[in-house]
């Protein structure tokens, strides 16, 4: 090598005019082609898009603008790498490995082993285990004030502030809109008259009947004939209520367990409420409300499972099975828009002040989000992926848009709440890896 | 991993100029966290 460097001859020469021009001319076709593939793309948005032999298309990877990057991890396959890496870490580590490993491991990324609920760190017999660790009970009190909003996890706070004109501000001068974030936030629910069609609900029979429905039914549309409600929040909901208002037709979450104890704590703190005033319906000119967002950033060293922030009822969940991008302060100063990309799991409810949303994004180390209370829920799964690709196809020839999101329904947690009670502090789920 | 909440809270009343008004509102929801707090579970982000 040293005598190739040396004696090797360097020999300067013009490139040719016509190789130059000949690049240009690539180089301008391509940015023709590819300006012409944006606008057909944007023209089709809403329309149905059908291949060669007329069958609606798969839908279309979104590739996001921003730094070069930004257009690398976009040609990634980041879902089959993160399932990768997840198969990896659940690899058990040889017994001797586990605790050098382990204290390596909590030496770069920052965790405090004193906190961990097993003090013998051979038990976890790989990192997926050791990553979604318990801890200690105690070490995490709550703070006693009954009106605090409570932090979900251990993290770092990213962004918070109030919602403007429906859209979240991700970090200065980025904004994205909160229908994208969360889906349409139109009621999907039964109406507003909750308690006296709990009641009503409680006095029929197990059986679901026909003529229970339409009672309950009936009951809405008087509530809202005698408050003259009318269906919107200012920043939020934008079109008008829907007039068929029927029960979702989703599958409800069969495997969802009420616990009595948070739901009998959940139902004194919502009888604060105002008038007992459902949760889209708008507030009282003495208690005018707003909508306020947080977003907390989970580090790799951080405890990993996500607890309750208030009291409240869960009354619906939206699966979002998008891409798996980093979401690093980096990232999300670069890349305008990245929760309205990646999978997450969109948790939409009331508490005692109106409407309560808790939504985990998913990202590339930690793919898989779980609900405790959900275990129908499959995050980065490639099932969930087809699945979301023959919703497409089918919303295609139905020549709908594509919603984006398969959702289900708690309601048959319980009767009385119309949904899965969680009182402030109870674990809800986690981030795993992979 | 990034958890988001969104969530409607009181903004909050305005009081009067006879009571002391100085261009902030009184009650409703306030933050208790700057950007780039580290917070653990159980801490309050704020109080109504």
């Amino acid at each position: 090598l040293n005598s190739a460097l040396k004696n090797t001859k360097i020999k300067w020469e013009p490139i040719p005019i016509a190789l130059g021009v000949g690049f240009l001319g690539v180089w301008q076709l391509y940015r023709i082609q590819r300006r012409e593939k944006h606008t057909q793309r944007e023209a089709d948005k809403d329309e149905v898009v059908l291949d060669q032999q007329g069958r609606p298309k798969k839908r279309e990877k979104i590739r996001p603008s921003g730094p070069w990057t930004v257009q690398i991890m976009s040609t990634l396959p980041l879902k089959a790498l993160s399932r990768l890496w997840g198969r990896f870490n659940e690899l058990d580590i040889p017994y001797y490995l586990r605790v050098p490993g382990f204290k390596l491991y909590s030496f770069i990324f920052g965790v405090n082993l004193s906190e961990v609920s097993e003090p013998d760190l051979h038990v976890y017999p790989n990192l997926a285990a050791f990553f979604y660790r318990t801890l200690k009970p105690g070490v995490r009190p709550l703070d006693p004030n009954p009106n605090a909003v409570l932090s979900p996890a251990d993290g770092k706070v990213i962004q918070f502030g109030t919602i403007e004109h429906g859209e979240v501000e991700q970090v200065k001068g980025v904004t994205y809109s909160l229908d994208a974030l969360l889906g349409s936030i139109r009621p999907t629910y039964k109406g507003p008259a909750i308690e006296a069609a709990a009641d009503a609900r409680e006095q029929a029979s197990d059986k679901h009947t026909k003529a229970g429905e339409e009672d309950i039914m009936r009951a809405d549309e008087e509530f809202a004939q005698v408050n003259g409600i009318s269906y919107t929040l200012p920043n939020l909901f934008s079109g008008p209520w829907p007039k068929d208002n029927k029960p979702s037709e989703m599958p409800s979450d069969q495997a969802t367990k009420p616990q009595p104890s948070s739901e009998a704590e959940v139902r004194a703190d919502l009888a604060l409420s105002e008038a007992k005033r459902p949760w889209w319906a708008p507030a009282s000119a003495q208690t005018p409300t707003t909508l306020y967002y947080c977003v907390i950033y989970l580090a790799p060293g951080d405890y990993h499972r996500f607890h309750s922030p208030v009291s409240w009822v869960v009354e619906s969940r939206r699966h979002f099975a998008g891409e798996l991008y980093s979401v690093s302060p980096y990232l999300q100063r670069t890349m305008p828009g990245l929760f309205t990309l990646n999978e997450r799991v969109v948790l939409l409810g009331r508490w005692r002040w109106g409407f309560f949303s808790y939504t985990p994004v998913g990202a590339t180390n930690v793919g898989s989000i779980k609900i405790n209370f959900d275990r129908e829920l499959r995050t980065n799964s490639l099932t969930t992926d087809t699945a979301a690709d023959r919703a497409a196809e089918e919303a295609a020839a139905r020549g709908e848009p594509y919603s984006g999101f398969a959702e289900a329904t708690y309601e048959n947690a319980s009767r009385v709440l119309g949904g899965h009670a969680l009182k402030r502090g109870e674990e809800m789920g986690g981030f795993q890896l992979g | 991993s990034t958890i988001v909440l969104v969530f409607e809270a009181p903004k909050g009343v305005r009081p009067s100029l006879d009571e002391g008004y100085k261009g902030e509102r009184k009650g409703g929801f306030r933050w208790k966290i700057h950007q780039g707090k580290k917070v653990k579970v159980g801490e309050a982000l704020g109080y109504v």
